[in-house]
């Protein structure tokens, strides 16, 4: 079976969504059998990929949750072979109080994935900017966590925090839970803050941290807008390079998990 | 009695603790009463203004949510005069969970202000990056909305969502909540995304967008990490001189509230 990884960090605005979107992109390209799931009500990373929110008809991540659709019926193609879409919408927004009356309110999401049998190399989770219900949805049904750290003070602080919630999953809803990788945001190497941040993220969380490091590109913020990843939006990118190069070591990572 | 404002955006990392500690300093400078409410989990707004969180004994805004401590006992002063900080914590993860069971869910907050009777001018509430139950009760005690918006697509398009719940919220739990003002936030005039995302902003808000536009500037990100605004971090920076021309507006524009 394929490794699901979610995307997390409880601070908004870090690169989540564009991490998500940018590195499925390019493992989908080097032929790798990916599935997004967009947990976020702002579905952000459907709009990233192009998937069109308001054609009523499609299955999307509330159906997969709350109406118990198969995950098989709720994925949509992309712009990008080998990478399939269970898209975001706002319905998720109420799921969470949904879900808070609910025995196994953590273990919903985890539960809809067992059913599916179709093989995938990665399943990547987009997690909203809480540690309410949906993530925490998202820490009981990965088996590893990959961190964006936007190179800023309040992303560093939010830390640990992220840490302790960690630490909480591990001792109760999903002791297999491991930290995949780390990855730094939105770099400018121009300015101390970030340099002082990287020091910081590469001191405390050691090999963890990725190499590569993603620098602060306005292709990346312009692509959305045009419904496609950075990999067809601009392919010649500092943006596109450093998550090819991110998705190489994911490569190289996985195969020593 | 003073205006109450609610930061809202469920759009993570567009600036909403940023705007709120810095026009919070600028409008307590000019003399008035201010009351910082921080109704996050995350507590950017008490570690951006040195408030330390550590201190156990301290109450903050979960106990004035869910303990019912009253807000005068919940008030810290800060290192500008007449500024005051309702502090944030972690708690306020839980807060959530503990509030949906309740029959007046929305209206904690509303009603725990109802009791404070010290005058004021401004009492902001800077909100997490989400729709749920905290930002409710922060749009159910507010009187006004101050919308900040990053000059990015995804931005741009969480507003649809926002506009909806702004209207939803209206209809149900506050039918005077109005909208204060929308303000861009992270400007970079050189690129064409934030040139674009400010036409469509001012055409879709007209009069309601303020004309000050919160430049990029490294200094404000560099302000919290020693707990300061950008006021007293550093009062010369083009960030401090965009807050400064926002306090104006917001100032005008209370009188013709
Ligand atoms: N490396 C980068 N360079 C420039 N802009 C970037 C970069 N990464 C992300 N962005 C832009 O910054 C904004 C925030 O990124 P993104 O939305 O991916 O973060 P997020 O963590 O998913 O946010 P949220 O917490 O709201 O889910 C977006 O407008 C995005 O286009
Ligand atoms: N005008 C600006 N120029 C440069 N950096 C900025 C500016 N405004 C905010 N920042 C930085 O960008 C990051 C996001 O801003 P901020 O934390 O204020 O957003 P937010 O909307 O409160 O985020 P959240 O959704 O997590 O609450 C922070 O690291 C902040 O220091
Ligand atoms: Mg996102
Ligand atoms: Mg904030």
């Amino acid at each position: 079976m394929g490794l699901i990884l979610a995307v997390v960090n409880q601070k908004g605005g870090v690169g989540k969504t564009t991490t998500s979107v940018n590195l499925a992109a390019f493992l989908a390209i080097r032929g790798k059998r990916v599935i997004l799931l967009d947990l976020d009500p702002q579905a952000n990373a459907s709009s990233g990929l192009g998937i069109d929110k308001k054609k009523e008809d499609n299955k999307n991540t509330y159906s997969l949750l709350i109406d118990k659709t198969s995950l098989k019926d709720c994925l949509q193609p992309t712009s990008v072979r080998n990478l399939q879409v269970c898209a975001g919408t706002i319905d998720l927004a109420g799921a969470e109080i949904e879900l808070a009356p609910l025995d196994q309110r953590e273990h919903c999401l985890k539960n809809a994935l067992k059913g599916f049998t179709d093989p995938y190399d990665y399943l990547i989770i987009d997690c909203p900017p809480s540690l309410g219900l949906l993530t925490l949805n998202a820490l009981s049904a990965a088996q590893a966590l990959l961190i964006p750290i936007q190179a800023e003070y309040y992303a560093l602080e939010g830390v640990t925090q992220l840490m302790e919630t960690y630490h909480t999953v591990k001792q109760t809803i999903n002791p297999e839970l491991e930290i995949f990788g780390v990855v730094l945001t939105m770099f400018d190497g121009r300015t101390q803050l970030a340099n002082q941040v990287e020091q910081d993220v590469r001191s405390y969380f050691g090999e963890k941290t990725f190499k590569t490091v993603i620098p602060r590109n306005v292709r990346l913020s312009e692509a959305p807008s045009y419904g496609q990843p950075i990999s067809v939006y601009d392919r010649r990118s500092k943006g596109a390079e450093a998550y090819l190069k991110l998705s190489r070591e994911v490569l190289k990572r996985t195969k020593q998990w």
